[in-house]
């Protein structure tokens, strides 16, 4: 399973969160405007945060996030 | 099998809920306006609760959860 | 498999009952008004009780539960 | 496999049947008018009765139980 | 895998054949008018006998079994 | 797997042959006008013979057997 | 997987042929008109060779078989 | 998986290729005007080749194969 | 997995490749206009070349190659 | 799972990103304008990253790369 | 999982890149203006790469690649 994420403007943050009885950060992904990312859940990300404005597509459609 | 949380206000809180025996919360995670998580069914996580004002998107369909 | 449970009123309650030889209440989450709540089936749990108005996405559809 | 079950009098009866060489009553769970449950198939429950008036939804469709 | 059968008659008899070598009756549910009835198959039942008048909702469609 | 017969007249007759390096038929089912019977494919079971005047619903519709 | 015949004139012949390194018939089967069979493919049968006029249900669609 | 094949000529042979290093023809069936035909893909059959004229469903559709 | 290939003219060549490190041809096919084969992919093929003018069904619908 | 990458500049740049508890760079391809490229998820690449002007076609629609 | 490649031009190249840590072409097909080619993803190959002006049918739908 994997989402794609666009960034529609610069210093979008794709954020993974660890698999386990903890929940921490353990990667931040720095996406400029127009990069797209493509992302797996892994055995050590079983959990996505997106900050910024970006489209996300995946498997229920399709998700924009915005800026805060 | 994941969901994907959209907060449209601030403050939005994502709980995750133990596996097992014990129901009990294991991880808050605070969403911000605009913000978008997409999370998974883990070996930890069997039940996830949402507080604020959020769009859900999942296998069903859509559902918006509202501010208490 | 899980199932969505958006709270249409304060005090909704969702019971989770006990897999196995015997059936019992083992957890019971109040949800308020507006609160939404994602659950799976569990090695602990083969049947959910839904008590107050709430609405039900499901794998066959929507189901609303009345309070009583 | 679960299916849902919406109460739509006082008094529905769900009545879980043994797993296995004999069919017996293991269970029986009153539900009043407006409550719901979701039930699964599992190691001990292969065959569920319902009497009462209720709504039945499954992977076949919907079924109304009526009263006898 | 699951049927499910709705009596529409009094004394509608749903009966479970044996899965192996033989084939004899090893259970005989009596179903009310009104009463609905949800089958799995499973390790001692291979086939199912339904006499009466009632309706089987099932993988392929809905069959209404008449009074003989 | 599984097949739904209903017969249209009495007297038809289900066969099940036997599965293996012989073909032979290890059980007769009679049905009366009226009467549904959900059978499956088994370890012992792999054809099945049908006679008489009856309604068959399986995985690619409705085939309906004529008296001989 | 199954396949099924619904024979259209007497004498219809369903063959099984074997399985493995020879391919030699191992059954025949004779349908009179209007009975029906249903078949699966087994341990034992990779091939079914049908003769004389009959119908031929299966996941692709309907096939006539002619008599020669 | 299987392909039905049904001869629209007399002569249509039907022949299996080996599974493994080598490629050899392993067997020929004949099949006369209006027979028809199922055949799986086998621990000893990995291609098939038909030669005159003769109809093949398959998951794909539709294909029709004509005298050289 | 299978595709089929129909020949449009005579002396079509379907070539197997092998799996593995190396990539040769381990076999190659000749068929004459009309002339249907059914390939699967196995342990030995993994990837398969065709010359000449010939039809292809497969998962994704239908390509012609042409002779060069 | 495999997602396809079709460049429409030159230099487009494929990154894949390791597997496992660290997220770096494993390789960079290079894609000039017309080029296209077929990449699955391995054992050892969980996360690719593009960027430059690209189409992206996958299991959710099409996405669109911009150059930066 | 196989992709399909047509070539529109003399010379095409598909080129098999390594599965594993490293990314090394290991194989390059050239394909005549006309040819077809079926590859399959294997032990081997966890990545494809297409110049020339071809089309790629895939699951999903059709891509083009151009000349360089
Ligand atoms: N460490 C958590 C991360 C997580 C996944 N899904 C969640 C939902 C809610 C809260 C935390 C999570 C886990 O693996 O289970
Ligand atoms: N600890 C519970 C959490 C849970 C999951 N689904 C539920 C439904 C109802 C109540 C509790 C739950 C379990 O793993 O089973
Ligand atoms: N303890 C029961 C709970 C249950 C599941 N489905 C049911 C249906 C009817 C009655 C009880 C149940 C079981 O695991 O089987
Ligand atoms: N004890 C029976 C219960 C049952 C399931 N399906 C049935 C159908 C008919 C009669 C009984 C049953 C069994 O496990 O098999
Ligand atoms: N004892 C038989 C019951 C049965 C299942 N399907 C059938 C079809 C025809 C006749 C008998 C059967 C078996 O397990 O195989
Ligand atoms: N004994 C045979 C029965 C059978 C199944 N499918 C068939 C098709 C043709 C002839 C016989 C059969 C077998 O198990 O294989
Ligand atoms: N004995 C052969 C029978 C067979 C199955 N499919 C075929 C296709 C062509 C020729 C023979 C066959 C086998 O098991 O493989
Ligand atoms: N012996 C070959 C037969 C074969 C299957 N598919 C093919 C495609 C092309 C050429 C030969 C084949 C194999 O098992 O692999
Ligand atoms: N020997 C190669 C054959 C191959 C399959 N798919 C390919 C794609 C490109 C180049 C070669 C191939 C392998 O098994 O992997
Ligand atoms: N090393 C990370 C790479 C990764 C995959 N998906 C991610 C999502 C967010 C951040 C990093 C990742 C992993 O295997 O899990
Ligand atoms: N050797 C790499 C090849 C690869 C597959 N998918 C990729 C995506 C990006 C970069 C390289 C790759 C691997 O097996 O993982």
């Amino acid at each position: 399973d994997y989402i794609i994420v666009k960034a529609l403007e610069n210093g979008v943050t794709i954020i993974g969160l660890t698999r386990g009885k903890d929940t921490k950060f353990h990667h931040t992904e720095k996406l400029d405007k127009g990069e797209v990312m493509v992302l797996q859940f892994t055995e050590h990300t079983s959990a996505i945060k997106i900050r910024g404005k970006a489209d996300m597509f995946h498997r229920y459609g399709v998700t924009s996030s915005d800026s805060t």
